[in-house]
């Protein structure tokens, strides 16, 4: 299992629509300060529901969203999808319902004009549900088995917002999604992701908060 | 929950040891404050790297406290393994020999594990199968460059 | 008091302006939460590196965040100038270009004023006038090395 | 104005005697992680008073002495010595006693088994007094005028502890050597050391305590 990409449209300090093609194994990603990298990281966080907005170094979610792309009168938003090559799954069979597209690009992709607020924005039938008894719902393509997180966060003329999670095209809730995520081992708590200035906190942090990162993960 | 603590505690201790080792060639350990009632107190770190007397984590330089938070943040991973890993500028504090550890350490987990480092030092680049460059010109968006699959 | 603290943050907030436009080519200055009662708020570093909007500290890069609070450094240094400077390891949150800047500002004050700085970084090795090399072989007391007078 | 040279003894992970030349300029400081190089800053602070322990990453001041040389039931020590350089000092003449001492090794160095307890070491003459009329007082060295703060600290048999500074030799206070180091604009809240983490500590510190900092410097 692994990341196979991300997609970012109006994340910070990204344009209209990035996509971030991904390899399994080891990837570094280089560059200048200030150039986007740790904004990559916090996209992951922001798509799979990991984090609050503190933990994206953003003071609330609609700081998210380029801020050449908000101005106020209109409506803005950023869509972060984040696309999981399951082939290699272990207990593939038990955990995933495989669903065969044709063609595979059914899967609308979540651009900006074509989603529709709250409904699914695929009506081709219930094959692409989001989850199926509890099982992962894989999207065949090209001979590899996909699995599509997206989250949207919209925020309207009055500066309202909201964030809707989807699987394949679906909505979902965020609980859904992280009992989906926990079959992927991806836990909100989970210590996967190491951000800038965490090596630091740990070093920081009196020995009682120490002891209780092993409370949360017993 | 005293048992479900134990159980993880133990596992991440042995983690621990054999992580330090491996990145400092050092002996390390955890230490709870209080043995008999772990949520009575805290825990600690203790290590020290080779051949040095056995010392907190408040005494220790700036690299070596990292080695000791990055060996500790690995044991807990080892506890919980997961499909992928992603850290962001783990190995500042590092002098070139640490960041050469600790890159052929990630090189290695990457067998089992997708892992995604952001880094700015060169060992750490070099040990890597790809490399994805970002950048940010006067007044642009990030544009992420160099994505050879 | 008020005249004493207003005198030294003009002068401080002049240095900040003069010094963070040399690191890094963009504009910052410093704001007062209180502007008429300084004593009743804080103080604000704000600004923007090159090419991009002005922002808070708090949402600034890794590495943006450190230049500014650098700039901050200097810029009160340089109200109160001493014959001597010793930096530790303010260098490491910085790429390769920003180290490069910033070894070239020391290597210009230095002209003036005796400066000491740790460093693992190569520009900044290769900036300075000379190396003194510091080692500690297993259990052994640190050894200080390569004073070529 | 600048640093001749540093002088430890038993301080931190650092030996019997080890002297440390410096130039003016800009001098490097490298070498691998826990090898001592902030070892080094720290003494500069110990010797010139410039910080409390806490600033100097022990727990109390008798964490400073090297470990290898503390054991119960002996007495330990550690001194250390900055010479300082006055020839280019500005008014020079109106700031500094010149005194030519013959031979320059009149002032003794301080090893350990020569420092009698609190009574100034060198009996030869009033000439080396500490400060003459609250200016500083020069010693000739090959051309250039010397000024050399040491400081040491004594753990008794019993745990007690005390640290004496002594300016070129002779016994003088905490508050003595403040004033004079503030005519060679060398001050204890004065940003002139940065240590390993004050960058990321300024950083984190919340808006009133920034803006204490220029209070201070007021
Ligand atoms: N909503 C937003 N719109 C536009 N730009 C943003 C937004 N939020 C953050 N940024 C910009 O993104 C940049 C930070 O990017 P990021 O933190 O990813 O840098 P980095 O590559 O990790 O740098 P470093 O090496 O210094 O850690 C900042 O300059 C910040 O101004
Ligand atoms: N009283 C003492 N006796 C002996 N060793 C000590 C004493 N106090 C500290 N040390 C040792 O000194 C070492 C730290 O040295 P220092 O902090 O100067 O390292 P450094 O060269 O700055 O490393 P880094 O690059 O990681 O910051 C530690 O390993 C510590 O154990
Ligand atoms: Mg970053
Ligand atoms: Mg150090």
């Amino acid at each position: 299992v692994h990341i196979k990409s991300v997609e970012l449209n109006h994340f910070k300090s990204f344009g209209g629509s990035t996509k971030i093609p991904l390899l399994p194994g080891f990837t570094v990603v280089s560059g200048p300060n200030g150039s986007g990298k740790s904004n990559i990281l916090d996209a992951l966080l922001f798509c799979l529901g990991l984090s609050g907005s503190k933990g994206m170094r953003a003071e609330r979610l609609p700081d998210l969203i380029n801020n050449k792309h908000t101005s106020n009168g209109r409506v803005s938003e950023t869509i972060v999808s984040v696309t999981f090559d399951l082939t290699d799954l272990a207990d593939l069979d038990n955990l995933v319902t495989k669903v065969n597209l044709n063609p595979p690009e059914a899967v609308k992709d979540l651009n900006e004009n074509e989603l529709v607020e709250e409904s699914p924005p695929n009506q081709e039938g219930e094959e692409t549900a989001a989850i199926n008894n509890g099982q992962l719902i894989a999207i065949s393509n090209n001979g590899s088995w996909e699995w599509k997180v997206t989250r949207r966060l919209r925020v309207n003329k009055k500066g309202n917002y909201a964030s809707t999670f989807y699987i394949n095209g679906q909505v979902v809730t965020a609980t859904e999604l992280h009992e989906q995520l926990e079959k992927l081992r991806i836990y909100p708590e989970g210590y996967n992701v190491v951000l800038q200035g965490d090596v630091t906190r740990i070093i920081n942090m009196n020995t009682r908060e120490r002891r209780e990162i092993i409370d949360e993960l017993a | 929950r005293l048992r479900a603590f134990k159980e993880a505690y133990d596992a991440v201790n042995q983690n621990f040891q054999a992580i330090f080792a491996e990145l400092s060639d050092g002996d390390g350990h955890l230490q709870l404050e209080d043995e008999n009632d772990p949520f009575n107190g805290g825990l600690n770190l203790v290590a020290h790297p080779k051949g040095k007397p056995v010392q907190r984590l408040s005494s220790m330089s700036g690299g070596e406290k990292s080695l000791t938070a990055l060996s500790f943040i690995f044991s807990l991973q080892k506890y919980r393994p997961s499909s992928f890993y992603a850290f962001d500028e783990v190995d500042m504090f590092l002098d070139g020999a640490n960041v050469a550890r600790l890159s052929k350490m990630v090189k290695q987990q990457a067998q089992e594990a997708q892992f995604i480092v952001v880094s700015l030092r060169r060992p750490m680049i070099e040990a890597s199968e790809r490399t994805i460059g970002v950048t940010q010109a006067r007044g642009a968006h990030t544009q992420v460059l160099g994505i050879k699959l």
